[in-house]
């Protein structure tokens, strides 16, 4: 209980220091949160997910994903106190405590943990993965340009020296593959989020087509909505839009895979950099970016609990 | 491990599609190695550019030949990186 209670949210912390709190947390609320080893990624480290379940058999879940880009430090801290407040609220918050009682909620803290690990060790600027491109000195594909959606098409580069490089083939990076086996072997995913930094978004599919999505209205006012609720704490400005209009067209990303998968609440945030720090954001705004990004994340979990299809 | 001395991350606030496509001709060049942070996308949203030193002068020079304002968001990114580092480390021995 001391070392979760002590552990500090409002810090960056090194995959092993991550890693040895999500035990800590499993072993704290053993009968709401497991920790599931998903596959390893192509440094064979462990890829683990903390799913937080009440009962029953594959029940209707929400996936949250964050650190997919690995220097996007904010991300992934933002994913380890969003694992902590949905373990310590339930019970006690009504709302989520409803939402735990008919549906699992499924956190993948560390998406990309080579690159993460690479951040810390040799380059805080790493974005990709560390796989081996061969036939190229350069390392890595962007792992949100490797899925099977609209894959090598427009905002993604064939060039293996590109921070955007899509990859030799869709689902070639083991990370992405793991997830990809997670998500359809279980097939009772209902909201699929990803959560990345930064500029402020709020995003739904497509990325890689700017032709709007059969659900576009019901998605856009439902993250138009959250946003609101947001911003309302410390006044954070977000937008909100389809990745290709609001952004650029970006192909081979996760929440259009997930979307032409079905699962129809399909989001991607782009957290806070409110103004001057870019990927380094410091490590004091962690706890206000991700209190806030919750109250966002809430209203989406709890419109999904509400409609469900 | 890499270093970013004398790095600089600029902000540019676009004004016009034209800028757009003159910020989208930078990032399409190899040899300044530039790591665009923020992509040259819409007049809605900032472009932040991380400029390695080697390239600040040729960089400042394209902008202001093409009249496009910008401004220095951070002027030595190896500072930051190692103000965070030392945190992390003083987090750690807490």
């Amino acid at each position: 209980e001391y070392r979760t209670r002590s552990f500090n949210f409002g810090a960056y912390h090194r995959l092993e220091t991550i890693y040895s709190w999500m035990d800590t947390l499993v072993a704290q609320y053993p009968k709401l949160v497991t920790k599931q080893d998903i596959g390893r990624s192509y440094e064979n480290r462990p890829m683990y997910v903390l799913k937080f379940s009440t009962g029953g058999d594959k029940r209707p879940a929400i996936w949250i994903d964050t650190g997919i880009h690995s220097r996007e430090w904010v991300s992934q801290a933002t994913g380890l106190w969003t694992a902590n407040k949905i373990a310590t609220d339930y019970g006690i918050d009504d709302s989520l405590t409803s939402l735990l009682n008919t549906m699992d909620i499924y956190m993948l803290l560390l998406a990309n943990p080579d690159g993460y690990t690479y951040t810390h060790s040799n380059d805080r600027m790493w974005r990709k993965t560390r796989s081996k491109n061969s036939g190229s000195v350069c390392v890595g594909v962007d792992p949100n340009r490797n899925w099977d959606a609209g894959f090598g098409g427009p905002g993604a580069s064939n060039n293996p020296c590109s921070e955007s490089y899509h990859g030799p083939s869709a689902h070639s990076e083991i990370e992405v593959k793991n997830v990809v086996n997670l998500i359809k072997s279980h097939g009772n995913f209902k909201s699929f989020i990803s959560v990345h930094a930064y500029s402020q978004l709020l995003m739904y599919p497509y990325g890689y087509s700017c032709n709007s999505v059969p659900d576009q209205p019901e998605l856009d006012s439902v993250g138009k909505a959250a946003v609101q609720k947001l911003t309302s704490l410390y006044g954070t400005k977000y937008k909100v839009g389809s990745i290709c209009n609001i952004i650029y067209p970006a192909s081979g990303g996760s929440i259009d895979w997930s979307y032409n998968l079905g699962i129809k609440y399909s989001f991607a945030f782009e957290l806070r950099d409110t103004g001057r720090y870019g990927f380094i954001l410091p490590a004091n705004q962690i706890i206000p970016t991700a209190t806030e990004t919750w109250l966002a994340l809430k209203h989406i979990m709890e419109y999904v609990r509400d409609h469900p299809y | 491990e890499r270093v970013f001395i004398q790095d600089q991350v600029i902000r540019v606030n676009v004004q016009s599609e034209e800028q757009i496509q003159l910020l989208q001709a930078l990032e399409d060049q190899q040899e300044w190695e530039l790591d665009f942070w923020l992509h040259p996308v819409s007049t809605e949203l900032p472009v932040d550019i991380r400029v390695p030193l080697s390239s600040v002068s040729s960089v400042t020079e394209y902008l202001m030949a093409h009249n496009i304002q910008y401004s220095v968001i951070i002027n030595n990114l190896q500072e930051l990186l190692d103000e965070e580092k030392a945190e992390m480390e003083e987090n750690e021995m807490n």
